[in-house]
């Protein structure tokens, strides 16, 4: 289980600090407002008043030991680009940035960001998206009790048929679609249970939210 | 194709806006600001700056004819609640809000508000969920090429066998699970080929997007 930093607790950071804290993962949240920090003290690993901007400051807390630092500051862009930076600096293996504006997106990527997200523009895509398919019914609660993810096979798995692992009976677990390595586009949607794993490939597998989280744990 | 009102083009309202027009709706864009009504301007089908509060503003608009009311307006928690009372006294048929709190979704729902989305902390839990899932691989590519939907199944598929409807090699999209009406939580993941649509089924399917938007216009 890796651990994080999340700096900014907006709405958006506020969520993150609160969902990874809930899957079980160790969580410093940051944020210069005492009241947010006080509003999330208690549901995660530590949480700390702080200028994000104040280098001393963020080092004191020994940030560079996170496996992912997430910067939630959307509005104050040179608040947000400094903290990349920073972070960029200090060595954290990988920063996630929100960005509010398409030019604050490649700043942070320039200075060091690896991933920038846009929540307000995804999330309204995604809206858009399930408001025009109208025969979308239940989509989200699909969602809830059943997943489709990718996953990273098994060493053990390699070279052996569908049919031989049988992972519906073990784990309950059904794979809809392999992604060849080689040629990543063109998924092999409904394989048959005589194709083969080779090393590479990603499974995208359908299951039930607690089975999937079962067969996680035992790889 | 459904016809949307949205209100509010902040970055989610703008982003709403934006797709619904890309996926071919016809959408009534109303924002109090001018420079947002002239970004969006040639993008949607009607663009107005007015302030949505007004009464008599609002319905000089036509906007009682959309099927579906977008409020996109988060952090004016009045403005917000007096739109959506007004939308719901005016008929709209469906209304989508979003909210920024807690008690702001709790108002909306009670004046009128269909749904209420919390686009920042449905974001925040999204990415969460995708960084602790470290053997989530490209969950999110997936999802831009290949989508997993809930279909109604036309009339003449009824007391159909998937073999029979050959939807494979009709219409490229694969049934990955029926969702039974009078059982529903209850989903049967990878039907076998002589399985047999009731009428009251709801059809699972992964497909790319091209594909099930096709099968969708056939229908
Ligand atoms: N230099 C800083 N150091 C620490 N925290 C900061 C700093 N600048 C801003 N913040 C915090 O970041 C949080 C998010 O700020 P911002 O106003 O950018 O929100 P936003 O991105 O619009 O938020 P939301 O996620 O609610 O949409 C706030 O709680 C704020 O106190
Ligand atoms: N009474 C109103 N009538 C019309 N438009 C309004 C009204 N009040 C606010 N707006 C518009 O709604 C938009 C969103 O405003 P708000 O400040 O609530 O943003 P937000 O929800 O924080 O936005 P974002 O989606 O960027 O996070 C703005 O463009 C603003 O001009």
């Amino acid at each position: 289980m890796r651990s994080f930093a999340v700096i900014g607790l907006g709405e958006f950071g506020f969520s993150i600090a609160k969902t990874l804290s809930e899957l079980g993962a160790e969580v410093i949240a940051i944020d210069e407002s005492p009241e947010r920090i006080k509003l999330i003290d208690s549901i995660v690993t530590k949480a700390i008043t702080l200028d994000a901007t104040n280098e001393k400051a963020i080092k004191s807390v020994g940030i560079e030991n996170v496996d992912v630092a997430i910067i939630a500051i959307g509005k104050k862009l040179e608040a947000s680009i400094l903290v990349a930076l920073m972070l960029k600096e200090i060595g954290i293996k990988r920063i996630v940035a929100k960005a509010i504006s398409e030019i604050q997106g490649r700043l942070l990527a320039r200075v060091g960001a690896d991933e920038v997200v846009f929540p307000e523009v995804e999330s309204g895509e995604r809206i858009a998206n399930s408001l025009v398919s109208s025969s979308i019914n239940d989509f989200i609660k699909l969602s809830s009790e059943y997943a489709v993810v990718e996953i990273i096979p098994p060493t053990e798995f390699y070279n052996k048929s569908l049919s031989e692992l049988s992972l519906r009976s073990k784990y309950n677990i059904n794979v809809i679609g392999i992604r060849p390595e080689d040629d990543s586009d063109n998924i092999k949607i409904l394989p048959l249970a005589e194709d083969v794993i080779t090393e590479g490939d990603m499974l995208i597998v359908i299951g039930a939210v607690k089975d999937l989280d079962k067969f996680k744990k035992k790889k």
